[in-house]
This record gives C-alpha cells, sequence and structure tokens, in this order.
C-alpha cells in the first residue's frame, strides 16, 4: 500500500459501531455512570443524549475528581450530580465520509475518536488500538 | 524513510525518562496511590520499588475496584491495603537496545511500553500518543 493510500483510505473499517459502545446519558447521577465505567473497565466513554446525540465524554478521573473533598470523599455527591455537570465537552469527533488522515492525527491526543454521520447521529468510534493494529500490518506488509 | 528502517529504528528518541514518570512504592497504601493518580491525571502509572524497579502497574480503576463493596464504598480500605496488594503484573515492557519494531506491536493492546535497561533499572515509558506522532509524521514525508 502506498502512503497516500493510507492517509486517504475510509474509516468505516475502523469502527467500533454504537450499539458495541459503553455510554451514558447527561442526566444520569454520577452513581450510575460510575457503575458503567467500572463494570465495562473503560477510562472514559461517550454521552449520548436520548436522540443518541454525542453530548461529551465521563471519566473516572473526572468522578473522582468532583468527589473528592479536602478532608474525605464526599460519596453522597454519587446519589445528587449528574453527568452533564461534570462531563467534558473536548471530544475528537469527525464524520464518516472524512479520510483516516484526519482520524490518526487526531488519535495522537485522544485515546479514542468519536464518528458522526452528516446528519449528526452518533455511529460508534475509533479507538488507538484500532489505528495501532492496521499500522503495524502496514509496516509488515 | 523506508518502511524497514521505521521499524529497526532505535527507541531511546520516543522515552519519557523515568524522572518524568508519576510513580508509587509496593509497599503504599491505596489512598497514597490514589492521591498520586488524581494528582497525576493519569490512568495508570508503574510501582517501583526503592532500587527502581519494576514492579507492577496501578490504576485508579483497580483502587476503585477494591474499594467498592456490595453494600458501600468501603473507604476504610484505602488507608488499610498496600498497592502491592492491588497492582497488576500484566506490563508490557522492553530492552533500551530493542527496536521501534517491539514497542510498536506491544502499544496496540497497551497505553504504554515500559523500557529497562540490561541490568533491569526502570528508564522510562513510551507512550501511545509518541508513537502515533512519530507514525503521523512518517505518513507526511
Ligand atoms: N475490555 C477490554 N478488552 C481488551 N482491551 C482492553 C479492554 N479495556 C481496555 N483495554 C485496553 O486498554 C486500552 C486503554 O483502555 P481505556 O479504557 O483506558 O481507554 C479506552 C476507552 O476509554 C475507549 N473505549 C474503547 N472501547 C470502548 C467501548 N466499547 N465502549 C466505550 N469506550 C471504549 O477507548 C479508549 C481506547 O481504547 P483502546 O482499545 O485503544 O485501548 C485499550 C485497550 O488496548
Ligand atoms: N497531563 C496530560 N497532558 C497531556 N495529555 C494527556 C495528559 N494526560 C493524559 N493525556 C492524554 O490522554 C491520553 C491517555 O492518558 P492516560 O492517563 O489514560 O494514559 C497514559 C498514562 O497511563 C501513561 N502515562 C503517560 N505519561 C505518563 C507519565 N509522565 N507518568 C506516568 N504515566 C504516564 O501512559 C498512558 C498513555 O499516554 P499517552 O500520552 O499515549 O495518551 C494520553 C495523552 O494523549
Amino acid at each position: 500500500e502506498l502512503k497516500e493510500d493510507v492517509l486517504n483510505r475510509s474509516i468505516t473499517t475502523f469502527l467500533i459501531s454504537a450499539d458495541q459502545v459503553a455510554h451514558v446519558q447527561p442526566d444520569n447521577n454520577l452513581e450510575h455512570a460510575l457503575l458503567v465505567l467500572v463494570k465495562s473497565g473503560y477510562t472514559a466513554i461517550p454521552v449520548l443524549d436520548t436522540n443518541f446525540k454525542l453530548q461529551g465524554l465521563i471519566s473516572k478521573a473526572q468522578i473522582l475528581d468532583s468527589i473528592l473533598g479536602i478532608e474525605r470523599i464526599e460519596h453522597e455527591k454519587l446519589g445528587e450530580w449528574k453527568v452533564k455537570e461534570v462531563m467534558t465537552d473536548n471530544i475528537a469527533c469527525v464524520n464518516d465520509d472524512q479520510p483516516f488522515e484526519k482520524v490518526l492525527s487526531l488519535s495522537i491526543n485522544h485515546p479514542f475518536v468519536c464518528v458522526e454521520n452528516t446528519q449528526g447521529a452518533f455511529l460508534g468510534i475509533i479507538p488507538r488500538s484500532k489505528i495501532l493494529a492496521y499500522i503495524n500490518g502496514y509496516f509488515h506488509e
């Protein structure tokens, strides 16, 4: 494969589709989000609204940061606070018609890249492991 | 750069040296480890003994898993349990004289790869972000 062919490659083969992606909703409380994160084993997961539109990302670190008080772990906040109050909107996101080159450069600073279609519907994510597996294969052709 | 040159490249240019790597010791308690993890912002960090030899990795997820009881968060364990009781020994590790090819293939399934010298002393880590930045540059030469 030529270098330009790699960069112009379609991204659909790298996609983990939405039904395989652990996610929570903006109005869930932090306890629910923490349980989904701990059960899934993932560090950070997408936040999708009821129309399945991407709203942000939430991680164990953000939840821990929000409940670690100066004196003690304020675990009552887990039931009271909502995901939307803690999530980040610093999301790497591309359209499904953009080439691999765009996902490769975003993956330098983001553990996964979200993918939407042209109407803004969430299609899934491309994690760094998929990109690295493909690159490893390219160098061993 | 030719494909073989990339695979045979030395790994020292990718290294985050040991003095820049957040780490804890096997005999620290979980509360200390959680504070280092939360303060550093990293998901997982190396565990080094007093001779600076790599013993394992510890993550927020492991600490959270160990204190999440069925009924409640058992936060008293944070002061009582030690890092060595919770850390994993599933570590991706290479010698500093091994080529880039080895680090690339390990990075597919590990967020970072540890590097030791031939005497077993911990030299630092190579995170996926460094590998991806180099790969991105290769395709844009
Ligand atoms: N259950 C599991 N089985 C096998 N390997 C596992 C695993 N959980 C984690 N890993 C390994 O650890 C890496 C870091 O996972 P992390 O959860 O920090 O970071 C993950 C997570 O935040 C997110 N992610 C991946 N798959 C996901 C999914 N199905 N749903 C939601 N988020 C996902 O993308 C990030 C990067 O994923 P990536 O695969 O590149 O990299 C993963 C993968 O190599
Ligand atoms: N303070 C910060 N400044 C800028 N970007 C940040 C950052 N913290 C995290 N990131 C970004 O998020 C990615 C995942 O970080 P994470 O902490 O899950 O996973 C990290 C962490 O577990 C470990 N790591 C990286 N640098 C470290 C260090 N100096 N000490 C200890 N562990 C480190 O290696 C994993 C992969 O790191 P990588 O750079 O590939 O990927 C990082 C980086 O792209």
